[in-house]
């Protein structure tokens, strides 16, 4: 039974798609069965692992808004022990088209749960909103990496997502939990990444991971190639990172 | 009569809201009025010139949903010739309050035009998205900036915006005018920077501002203490390159 894990925070240019690609290419390194769900109209996960969007025919829209399996769009990646439900354009317009749905936050759940037997982990990309799809997301995942930037406006979003969590919780899934705060893009040698660090550490303590993901130009050259880090460079200080990122949620959800 | 400029871009975290207030400070270091409307419902633009969003029971909502005058919304910044229309996270349920509004786009233009007369420019700042509020700043807007991070997503996403602006003229505003693309984040050390800026150029050659924002560390504090850049730290890179972006403007339409 998959754990399935969300990636998101409405804050734009944060990491959630670097996130969301490297921790899956490191489950799948590690021999997880991985599932990577972009559900980001964007598309950024489905090309950083290499697709052509081109070519991408079905997708995740088809299976919220045309009763499309999940297992008859899926994509094989380069990489065993990594498949990818592809995002697409038109996911823009599958927002508005739900509203109306009786249960247009579950239609998600709906989805992923006919596969969740096949893959150890599904990890989904979401887009920088907090509208229709991301609460979908929310409502099918058992957790959520809510990635933060060593930036001021990520530090002042932190607060609203949070809220946003708990909504989620309160009303449409119970059972959500935060995996965990990722600090991103940290370079040590600037003040304001050190401040926002130790500002996060002292508010959300118990939930930020150990792990954090250095500034490292491999990390934004790998998507270029269509290719995670891992496979890309992996003695890159980017990789290493998200390796150790994924070590961490094994041990913690005693999985290693 | 001013002249309405979005800030505009569905990828995350290119420096739209950077650009919006600084590129709009410096029109007002040049004394030129201006007024920087917050089209966000994250509100960085708010609080990036020091308005604490505690404070805000008016906002750009108000004038979109609730009728409010936008003259009565505006607040006076701490720098002489800037004004702000200050948004509010409310702004996240607009869309869908607007949804089946008969002019549905045309509600900023509508907010907007009875005070173009009081201002010499007015910058719009936009969320990372497509949506309705999107439309409705390019609707409005005479013009947009694009600013394109020099990285491997953002080139990826030109295209799809640059679609939807030529959608918006095509149907709802025919005098939409590009006013440039901006590169933003450049470091002329990374390679991959280098690629992106050339393949933009290459593409786009006749749209590329001749201004480059370079990535420095000055405009990501400076919203910290809820000031531009100019008044940050005027000597600094950023606030340098952001006021020559609109001296390039305000030669681009003759209006040295
Ligand atoms: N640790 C890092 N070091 C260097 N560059 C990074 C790092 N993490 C991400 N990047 C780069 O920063 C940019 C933003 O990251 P990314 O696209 O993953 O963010 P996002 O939150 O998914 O953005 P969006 O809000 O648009 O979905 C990308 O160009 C990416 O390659
Ligand atoms: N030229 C630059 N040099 C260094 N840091 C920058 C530069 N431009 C922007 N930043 C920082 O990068 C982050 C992203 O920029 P910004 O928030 O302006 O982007 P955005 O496109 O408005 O994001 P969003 O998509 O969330 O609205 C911010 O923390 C900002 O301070
Ligand atoms: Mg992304
Ligand atoms: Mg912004």
């Amino acid at each position: 039974m998959a754990r399935i894990i969300g990636v998101a925070n409405q804050k734009g240019g944060v990491g959630k798609t670097t996130t969301a690609i490297n921790v899956a290419a490191s489950f799948a390194v590690l021999e997880y069965n991985t599932l990577l769900v972009d559900a980001d109209p964007q598309a950024n996960s489905t090309t950083g692992v290499g697709f052509d969007l081109h070519n991408i025919t079905n997708s995740l829209y088809d299976c919220m808004v045309n009763n499309a399996k999940a297992e008859d769009v899926i994509l094989k990646s380069d990489m065993p022990h990594l498949d990818v439900l592809p995002s697409h354009i038109d996911l823009v317009g599958a927002e508005i088209e739900m509203i109306n749905y009786p249960n247009r936050e579950n239609v998600m759940k709906a989805v992923l749960d006919p596969i969740k037997d096949k893959y150890d982990f599904i990890v989904i990309d979401c887009s920088p909103s907090l509208g229709l799809i991301t609460v979908n997301s929310l409502v099918a995942a058992d957790s959520v990496i809510v990635p933060v930037q060593c930036e001021f406006f990520a530090l002042e979003g932190l607060g609203k997502l949070l809220n946003t969590v708990k909504i989620v919780q309160s009303r449409l899934n119970p059972d959500l939990q935060i995996e965990g705060i990722l600090m991103t893009m940290y370079d040590g040698r600037l003040r304001l990444c050190n401040q926002v660090v130790s500002e996060v550490r002292r508010h959300f303590d118990d939930i930020v991971f150990s792990t954090i993901v250095h500034r490292n130009t491999r990390l934004s050259e790998a998507p270029s190639v269509g290719k995670p880090a891992i496979l890309y460079d992996a003695e890159s200080k980017g990789a290493v990172n998200y390796l150790n990122l994924a070590k961490e949620i094994l041990q913690k959800n005693d999985m290693t």
